[in-house]
């Protein structure tokens, strides 16, 4: 996954993510694709959640699945969540789940209940900071003012790390994939750097919707396992999902 | 080799949205989800309209897991504890699978599966 929160001149704030899902799970050698990634494409949904005829919250989501992984609280905060692998992984948190010990939360019922129930940025990122988890995750969170943008790396147990943008001299934009953003990424899965350079070519004047879609949309930002890229602007209360393919040549990851 | 250019990377790309040409595969639908339905109903329009498509991913799954474990036994002690597991999945989320499961005619245990995903896969 790559996820991105920038800042404008003025202030304003753009939130978008590629999701990207399905590695070593199927390789469909005829189509040159990754079998899950493409059976879910055809599940990704839009889906508006209403409480007496109002939106509550919005995200993007597989059919299926009742927790989030993208979602917007409209006019308060975004949310996107990025997979985090650990040998301190998941696993121990299901075993520990199902051996009684179940003070920690699933990603997703988290996400969900930050986007359902949280009512400001602040509160969102409490919940998402202090909250034990079953896996470790990247949380990205987007506001709707100037300086409310911020990667949450977890472990499951503790948060290792808030990185926040435009304060103290932070940068404008914040971009997490799947790695630790103070580490150098995996060699043979190098995200990070294209889209910052792609990122770092925008600058702040010219950041939109429309332009962070056309570096999520460079490969190889996009590739095989990407799913959807999901557009998140809270002050206009709009989330737009397209779903996407890599055609060849493309990394398969 | 590992570390020469990426043969595949290509420039940044310009004035690519809205989206089109052989990159883009369609706009993803929009559903209204209502929460003041019971959580077992909520899902059920949309779990109606694409009950074919998550069952193809949720064979594809099984189909995964049967080539790790050809005898059929992991993946059917897997489903029979991913159903137990479902009992202690917390309010409304244990519902809303459950609601699911029963709009799909999808085994339970599949849907828990797909729904824990995340936690299974983190390693």
């Amino acid at each position: 996954c790559t996820s991105i929160v920038a800042e404008d001149k003025t202030g304003k704030l753009y939130h978008a993510r590629n999701l990207d899902f399905g590695l070593f799970l199927g390789w469909d050698v005829k189509n040159s694709s990754w079998t899950i990634t493409e059976e879910l494409r055809p599940l990704t949904v839009s889906l508006d959640f209403q409480r007496n005829n109002k939106t509550v919250f919005k995200s993007s989501n597989f059919a299926g699945y009742v927790g989030m992984v993208s979602g917007m609280k409209p006019g308060i905060f975004s949310l996107t969540m990025n997979e985090r692998f650990s040998i301190d992984g998941g696993y121990i948190g299901i075993f520990q789940w199902i051996l009684g010990k179940r003070d920690g939360m699933w990603m997703g019922f988290l996400t969900r209940a930050v986007l359902e129930n949280s009512t400001s940025y602040e509160d969102a990122k409490d919940q998402l900071t202090k909250t034990k988890l079953l896996a470790p995750a990247y949380f990205i969170l987007g506001g709707n003012r100037t300086g409310q943008g911020c990667v949450i790396t977890r472990s499951r147990l503790s948060t290792l790390d808030i990185w926040n943008i435009n304060t103290n001299g932070g940068p404008w934009y914040v971009l997490e994939t799947n790695y630790d953003h103070w580490e150098d990424p995996f060699v043979l899965d190098d995200r990070r750097t294209p889209a910052r350079r792609c990122m770092d070519r925008i600058t702040p004047e010219n950041i939109s919707l429309p332009t962070i879609f056309d570096v999520l949309t460079t490969k190889p930002v996009l590739n095989k396992l990407t799913v959807s890229t999901t557009l998140i602007s809270v002050t206009d209360s709009r989330i737009e999902t397209y779903l996407l393919g890599c055609p060849d040549p493309c990394n398969p990851w | 080799a590992v570390l020469a250019k990426d043969p595949y990377a290509e420039e940044c790309r310009n004035e690519s949205y809205p989206p089109s040409g052989p990159r883009f595969k369609g706009n993803a639908p929009v559903y209204i989800i209502n929460l003041d339905l019971p959580p077992s109903k909520r899902w059920d329009q949309l779990i109606n309209d694409k009950k074919v498509q998550l069952k193809t991913l949720t064979d594809t799954m099984r189909g995964i897991m049967t080539a790790f474990f050809p005898s059929g036994k992991v993946v059917h002690i897997l489903e029979k504890e991913l159903t137990l597991l479902s009992a202690t999945l917390p309010y409304p989320f244990r519902e809303e699978i459950e609601g699911i499961a029963k709009a799909s005619g999808i085994p339970l245990g599949e849907i828990v599966m797909f729904n824990v995903f995340y936690e299974i896969f983190t390693v």
